[in-house]
């Protein structure tokens, strides 16, 4: 069980979770509007803004992270947005939409001139994180964990940071454990997703590459 | 516009601001 403590961290990770979003009206204009292969690109790029301006609201929250150096804030921001960016929109893609919805998402991501080699592992990992259930609570945490990624380039107090991600790893833990008692590769596969997070941050560097070249 | 800023410049800009409550 989690202790007081613990329940108190999950909610205040949850609750931040929950308020700081893409904007609804954002999200209706990437579905409602038609756009060529350039406004889509825009377009994107617009949400990207957004999603990391979110982000950083987002992670203001987290108990302890305003206390770290300033210049480690940004490191670890700047090593985890497109791992966090990822992690949401994966969610976009595994909750249920309206009919039609997630097709025209798909298809919209799939005209933006992103080359198909960067496409399908992103897919392949939005399915990934489909399969494996997950509650609001298990994306909040996992969110706040890549964010406290001690190990990103740059960070010179990484035990600071550690002593942030612990109590938040630890809290997954137990949250899993409760949660899906049937489960008990739960929390490891969630620590799996981690790593392939990385391969997509990795991956998308180089895409960013091929979008500016073309 | 947004889309000239690079990722850096964003993250500075917004942990800068206040937060929207």
């Amino acid at each position: 069980e989690l202790s007081q403590e613990q329940q108190n961290l999950l909610t205040y990770i949850l609750d931040a979770y929950n308020k700081h979003r893409i904007p609804q009206d954002m999200a209706k204009k990437l579905l409602q509007e038609q756009f060529s292969t350039e406004e889509n690109f825009l377009l994107l790029i617009e949400m990207a803004t957004t999603h990391v301006q979110v982000l950083v609201e987002f992670t203001k929250k987290i108990p302890g992270f305003l206390s770290l150096d300033h210049e480690d804030q940004i490191a670890l921001l700047k090593g985890s947005a497109v791992e966090a960016m990822f992690l949401r929109s994966a969610q976009v893609f595994t909750k249920k939409m309206p009919h039609g919805h997630s097709e025209v998402l798909e298809e919209r991501i799939r005209k933006s001139g992103i080359s198909e080699e960067f496409i399908t592992p992103m897919f392949n990992f939005y399915k990934s994180i489909g399969e494996l259930q997950m509650r609001q609570e298990e994306h909040a945490l996992l969110t706040a964990i890549t964010i406290l990624s001690p190990d990103r380039p740059y960070v010179k107090d990484q035990r600071a940071v550690e002593r942030l991600q612990e109590p938040v790893l630890d809290v997954l833990r137990r949250f899993c454990k409760t949660q899906h008692p049937h489960k008990p590769q739960q929390f490891a596969r969630l620590l799996g997703r981690l790593t392939e997070l990385r391969t997509l941050n990795h991956h998308h560097a180089e895409m960013l590459e091929s979008w500016r070249t073309s | 516009p947004a889309s000239n800023l690079g990722l850096e410049d964003i993250i500075r800009k917004a942990l800068m601001g206040n937060v929207e409550e």
